[in-house]
């Protein structure tokens, strides 16, 4: 299995058009990069991305460095992933 | 692998397997109401399967619904599972539900991405397209809800390989679809197509590939409207709704799109819960309570379709 130790969600609240247009140049620069679990759409729509651990500083800066605001949805995501699997294993107990 | 519906788990997530096992036990089982149809085979040679509800009567007008487009909503699958045991429980009780299954036959096609779904179990949670791939292209899989002949290609879908909504090289192309569009196609009779992704709570109607309002727009908005309602009342969850381009965002190449084009009236797209706090990793104790839900919503969708025949 993938592991996914330190990788977070953020959620962007984008205020217009521009910043969305910014959010959307990140997928274009390198798929790898973010993974859009809620994708750029509309200013009223908040934007959800899975970063992987390695790529939140350059990403958190180029969020930061445009005036995007965001928060952490998940912290990290491995740790939902574990709790996930424990309670399938569970279950077929 | 369980021998019985009687010990397999609703508010469980199941691997592909164990949902294989289930759906066979599950048609032997209620034999009377329920029959298995292979549609198909997926990139890497896996069987695709829907689930017929059918009281007899040939080729009687029909509603699809599809869960687990993409692999990673593993809700949507669980709420698949949950919501034909629901039919086959509640047929006999249900006044609503008799009178729908005594006109028309219910489709469920619970993995409809089965090559994804089980990547997401034995390698990578959060995959989300298929696994084909093409001769001399790194990247792997097509985004089976942008490969649809409507609109394909346009905002909103990615010619890029190694993006999560790579639409594939050509309309239909993927084997996933194809089966799906030639079996619809095949019968012939089909009124309402319902296709349940996450997350986000939504109920919406085409188009997602234009901005334009389709001819019955009316008639969908006050449709979703009435489901959301009915929904609503079961937990009390907010959902949102209206046109998959203006609720959501413009989308190119999706199912619902190419069912209303090819005649399918009422053409739906749901997002279930939530709305962010797990996105795509709801807890498994979340399933029932969705599924509960969801069912409300798509009663009110069937009962409509049953009492406006066209």
């Amino acid at each position: 299995q993938v592991n996914f130790t330190g990788d977070q969600v953020l959620r962007v609240l984008a205020k217009n058009e521009k910043q969305l247009s910014l959010l959307r140049d990140l997928e274009t620069q390198k798929p790898q990069k973010v993974d859009f679990w809620r994708g750029p759409a509309r200013p009223s729509l908040p934007v959800d991305m899975r970063v992987p651990f390695s790529e939140l500083p350059s990403v958190k800066a180029y969020l930061k460095s445009h005036g995007l605001a965001y928060s952490i949805m998940i912290k990290d995501i491995q740790v939902l992933l574990d709790e996930e699997r424990d309670a399938m294993a569970k279950s077929r107990r | 692998l369980e021998r019985s519906t009687n010990s397999f788990s609703y508010s469980s997530y199941h691997t592909l397997d164990e949902i294989y096992s289930w759906i066979d036990n599950f048609v032997a089982e209620h034999s009377n109401l329920v029959s298995k149809i292979h549609i198909g085979k997926s990139f890497e040679n896996r069987s695709i399967l829907v689930l017929k509800f059918s009281t007899g009567g040939p080729n009687r007008p029909a509603i699809w619904i599809d869960t687990g487009i993409h692999s990673r909503e593993w809700i949507t699958h669980a709420t698949g599972i949950w919501i034909s045991q629901k039919i086959v429980n509640a047929y006999g009780k249900d006044h609503v539900l008799k009178r729908i299954l005594n006109t028309m036959d219910i489709f469920i096609e619970i993995v409809t991405n089965p090559d994804g779904f089980a990547f997401t179990h034995s390698m990578n949670r959060l995959w989300r397209k298929n696994k084909s791939s093409q001769p001399g292209i790194f990247c792997i899989g097509v985004d089976l809800n942008r490969n649809w002949k409507a609109g394909f290609g346009g905002n909103g879908s990615n010619k890029n390989p190694c993006s999560e909504t790579y639409r594939g090289p050509a309309p239909e192309s993927e084997p996933e679809v194809a089966a799906i569009v030639d079996f619809i196609t095949g019968h012939g009779n089909f009124k309402a197509m319902i296709s349940i992704h996450s997350y986000s709570q939504m109920v919406m109607y085409p188009y997602g590939h234009s901005l334009e309002p389709v001819p019955n727009h009316e008639e969908l908005f006050n449709l979703a409207k009435d489901a959301v309602k009915a929904l609503n009342k079961v937990h009390g969850i907010q959902y949102i709704f209206g046109s998959i381009s203006t609720t959501l965002y413009s989308a190119s190449g999706i199912s619902v799109d190419w069912a209303y084009d090819s005649g399918i009236k009422y053409a739906f797209s749901f997002e279930l819960r939530d709305t962010g706090q797990y996105g795509f990793l709801l807890p498994a104790s979340q399933i029932v309570p969705t599924a509960e839900e969801t069912w409300m919503a798509l009663q009110t969708i069937m009962k409509h379709t049953l009492n406006h025949p066209y």
